[in-house]
């Protein structure tokens, strides 16, 4: 439900953008600016990444005395407020109208979104690139073990984040309607976000969840590419690829990509 | 090699009749092999629990999760997944089962060693592609399930012409005739970025601008799911 609901705010405000959608409320403690975020390669080229947050900042993992101290600039990102219709409910109802299914019914949603005014936090990228120039990674350090372990998963930090202003309620509504005289149960399961102002839930939902104050909805990661002698660089450009100088594998199994070629297989994990 | 790259190129879904994806319909069918040389009975069971999964799409995307932890050679533990009733768990459980996994007492996936692995990737192949089709387009894919759609739609880029045109009269595409089935399979195709519209005694399916992997990915799924039915032989 908050995954949703924080997609459907990137899908609004940053469609191709590089800013993550927070996936699950657990996430939002760990979530600090220079935490470190294990990002997992894709099989398949239309897949999207998967982040996977350590409990751990990049200080964790520098050699003895090397901390870093950024400088955070925070500043207004955008006040939300989002409608997604829900673009297909008619049209299946009509359909299904008809064609009497008995079928235990189908999920489709409807969000309606307001995170109220959101904050960016970021880090100000020139003077970390300038820190970091000396600093070294202790490739050692018991948290890297098992990140290096799995080939195919790359080391990233956080740079930045949007966090919520005011308290926010997520709330999911299921509803199910009985038509053609009880032959067609259709069920609709809408995720809506209403901002808070006085801390009661006046809706009829199944599910509520109140998120406070604070809370980082998106966030914004550089990978790093770290060299066998612990020295590291941010990978500032989409075409410079984060990731552990060693050799290589692939997962792809019996699949066979035939005439598709790089089409289905175009990201070979390093 | 150079050339296979420009002939990747030649197929990655751009503007145009759907007739484009035809040429990779083969190799998605050699894909799904592993679906189709199931027994009837192991097949049925996979393919009525996927049609539950279709149903809730946050199970979809652990069930994504899961499966490209286990190929990544992890051991996921299935309580470990965020925001899961423990009713999603046990759906997940089943599913996970009939690819060739075991869950364990303490929740950890493993895969069994009896199962064959082409068996788990392929499941993985077909739930990562279900996993990035847009909100309420799995929805819909459990409706076209439902409504007995899915060959007619692998069928289509078949019998396209080069105008993107096919005739309604062609009896493999009888079941687009229905206007009520027409209008969830033109919604389902504009989610993935394909205008369907129906002229009469046709119907006309164009790949639209800037399409990303949106037909690739409904194909994908549609191949899979016509595999578990047993309709790709």
């Amino acid at each position: 439900m908050f995954a949703k609901a924080t997609r459907n705010f990137l899908r609004d405000t940053d469609p191709g953008g590089d800013l993550i959608p927070v996936s699950s409320l657990n996430d939002s403690d760990t979530l600090q600016l220079l935490s470190l975020v294990v990002k997992k390669k894709k099989f398949w080229c239309w897949q999207r990444p998967k982040y996977q947050f350590l409990s751990v900042t990049i200080n964790d993992i520098l050699t003895k005395d090397q901390f870093l101290n950024p400088v955070v600039v925070e500043s207004d990102f955008v006040k939300y407020e989002g409608k997604f219709e829900d673009v297909v409910k008619g049209t299946v109802e009509t359909a299904l109208g008809r064609l009497t299914l008995n079928a235990g019914g189908l999920g489709l949603v409807e969000s309606q979104s307001s995170f109220g005014t959101l904050r960016k936090q970021e880090v100000d990228l020139q003077q970390l690139i300038r820190e970091a120039a000396e600093r070294t990674i202790n490739l050692q350090s018991p948290v890297l073990h098992q990140v290096l372990e799995h080939k195919n998963e790359v080391l990233c930090v956080v740079t930045q984040k949007i966090v919520t202003t005011q308290k926010c309620v997520i709330s999911e509504h299921v509803q199910i309607e009985e038509k053609c005289g009880g032959a067609l149960g259709l069920k609709t399961k809408r995720v809506e976000v209403s901002v808070s102002e006085d801390g009661n839930v006046t809706r009829d939902s199944n599910v509520v969840l109140e998120i406070p104050t604070d809370t980082p909805i998106a966030f914004r990661v550089l990978e790093l590419y770290v060299k066998e002698d612990g020295q590291f660089e941010f990978c500032l450009l989409h075409e410079k690829q984060g990731g552990f100088e060693r050799g290589s594998t692939d997962g792809r199994d019996h699949l066979d990509a035939g005439i598709f070629g790089e089409f289905i297989f175009p990201f070979v994990p390093d | 090699s150079v050339d296979g790259k420009s002939e990747a190129v030649k197929l990655t879904p751009v503007e145009g009749p759907l007739s484009a994806l035809k040429h990779g319909m083969l190799v998605l069918e050699r894909n799904f092999r592993p679906f189709v040389e199931l027994s009837g009975h192991h097949r049925a069971a996979l393919c009525e629990i996927l049609w539950e999964v279709l149903l809730d799409d946050e199970l979809v995307v652990a069930l994504d999760t899961v499966l490209s932890d286990v190929l990544a050679g992890g051991r996921p533990r299935l309580w470990a997944l965020p925001g899961l009733s423990p009713g999603q768990q046990q759906q997940l459980a089943a599913f996970l089962g009939l690819a060739g996994l075991h869950v364990q007492e303490d929740s950890r996936v493993r895969r069994d060693a009896r199962a064959p692995r082409e068996l788990l990737s392929t499941a993985h192949f077909l739930v990562s592609a279900l996993a990035e089709m847009p909100d309420d387009t799995v929805a819909l894919m459990g409706v076209c399930c439902q409504l007995h759609l899915i060959p007619t739609l692998c069928h289509l880029p078949q019998v396209t012409s080069a105008d993107g045109v096919s005739e309604l009269g062609d009896p493999s595409l009888a079941p687009l005739s229905d206007a009520g089935s027409f209008e969830v399979v033109q919604k389902l195709f504009a989610l993935s970025h394909i205008s369907l519209e129906r002229r009469e005694a046709h119907v006309e399916a164009v790949i639209m601008k800037r399409p990303q992997y949106l037909p690739l990915v409904l194909y994908i799924t549609l191949h899979g799911l016509c595999a578990l039915e047993g309709k790709a032989e």
